[in-house]
């Protein structure tokens, strides 16, 4: 009882105990990896989640909570990792996806301004790194990748909440992140990071508004993934490249893992669209997941195939 | 009052830098863009507000005509709601 109780959110403490209990009661299934450390030394866990059967060539990562105060995003990432442990060999997507690639979940990328927001200020979005110099704490995680760094759309000023940091990768959290896909480079086909609100499915470029090359294709993804979500939970996606449909915001993990060489990049803005924002009221987690996987779920299917 | 979040559109340059200046106030946390250097024109901008600011900054726009209405009427209940222990784990 208490553990995997969708309907709340879980603090830090309880994120690190259920991942753990997680790779302790299904050690067939998971591996826990610890890719680095905080500003504030707290632990990142990566759960590594495969099928009962043998090594893959394919792997799938999905990151959440890049941004403190996006309390759903760590929640589908539990969410996430619950229904595939519980469905694997009993509901077919999920199976077919454990059975052909190796899924990477990082529940927390920012468990220490995910704390600051448990504990202090709800609305913070950073992490809670400072420097010598500045009064102003905190980095915004998804400007502070190498990719177009600090160009139009994030800012120098560390007080600003979208400050891109000091110099590119200069945040532990974005280091042992890209530390790890590069290592994984090969294997690693397909990247989510879980964001919330307003409801987005994009794809890169945020940085820039010139399109990737394969734009056509990722639109066409991202549009069978809202139509999914539009026909079974009847709830409007907008689809569309980061810089196009929201604004231009260099920095961005998800630009900077598809110039890496993986193309099949995305990044979701989950529920809602306005009416609780950050607030998302605890009884609606449920429902704001499984759309999201049905997202998640209609790409990952489409880019097996190819 | 209680903090709230009002969706705050304008209509005018003005308003765009009006409104840019009220989200740079630290008693207001914009949501939505994620910076007020994206805030633009005919755009809903949503904007957390504290307690104590929350009749000034509605003056404030009442006076400069600007078109907005209260997304969340009281985000503390919420905030309770979701912060509450009710884990019967005994780790």
């Amino acid at each position: 009882s208490g553990g995997m109780n969708n309907e709340r959110y879980h603090s830090l403490e309880d994120i690190y105990h259920l991942v753990n209990k997680t790779s302790q009661e299904h050690p067939d299934m998971t591996k826990l990896i610890l890719i680095g450390s905080s500003f504030e030394k707290n632990p990142l866990y990566v759960l590594k989640l495969s099928g009962r059967r043998g090594p893959v060539d394919k792997a799938m990562w999905m990151d959440c909570g890049i941004h403190a105060r996006e309390w759903i995003s760590p929640a589908f990432c539990i969410w996430f990792i619950n229904y595939a442990l519980t469905f694997y060999k009993e509901i077919p997507d999920i199976t077919t996806l454990l059975d052909k690639m190796d899924i990477y979940i990082l529940p927390v990328m920012n468990p220490d301004g995910y704390k600051y927001t448990w504990t202090t200020n709800r609305m913070w979005r950073k992490n809670r790194s400072v420097k010598e110099g500045s009064s102003c704490v905190g980095v915004d995680l998804n400007r502070n990748f190498d990719a177009n760094w600090c160009t139009a759309g994030a800012s120098s000023n560390p007080c600003s909440d979208i400050y891109c940091g000091q110099y590119p990768e200069s945040e532990p959290e974005v280091q042992a992140v890209t530390k790890f896909l590069r290592s994984h480079k090969d294997s690693v086909k397909l990247y989510f990071s879980i964001h919330s609100y307003s409801q987005l499915l994009l794809f890169p470029y945020s940085y820039t508004l010139e399109q990737v090359p394969n734009h056509t294709e990722l639109f066409e993804l991202v549009q069978e993934a809202s139509f999914k979500i539009r026909r079974h939970y009847r709830n409007i996606y907008r689809y569309g490249s980061g810089a196009k449909t929201i604004y231009l915001a260099p920095g961005g993990s998800d630009d900077w893992v598809y110039d890496q060489g993986i193309i099949y990049s995305f990044t979701f803005e989950l529920q809602d669209r306005g009416r609780y924002g950050f607030l998302l009221p605890p009884n609606l987690i449920n429902n704001a997941c499984n759309e999201a996987f049905a997202g998640v779920k209609t790409i990952a299917m489409r880019v097996l195939e190819k | 009052e209680q903090d709230k979040v009002l969706s705050i559109t304008a209509a005018t340059l003005e308003q765009v830098s009006l409104l840019q200046n009220i989200s740079r106030h630290n008693e207001t946390v914009l949501w939505q863009p994620a910076s007020p250097s994206h805030i633009a024109m005919n755009t809903p901008v949503h904007l957390y507000i504290q307690s104590s600011s929350v009749t000034r900054v509605t003056e404030l726009l009442q006076t400069h005509g600007f078109s907005f209405s209260v997304l969340l009427d009281n985000t503390q209940n919420l905030i309770q709601e979701q912060t509450r222990n009710n884990t019967t784990d005994p780790k």
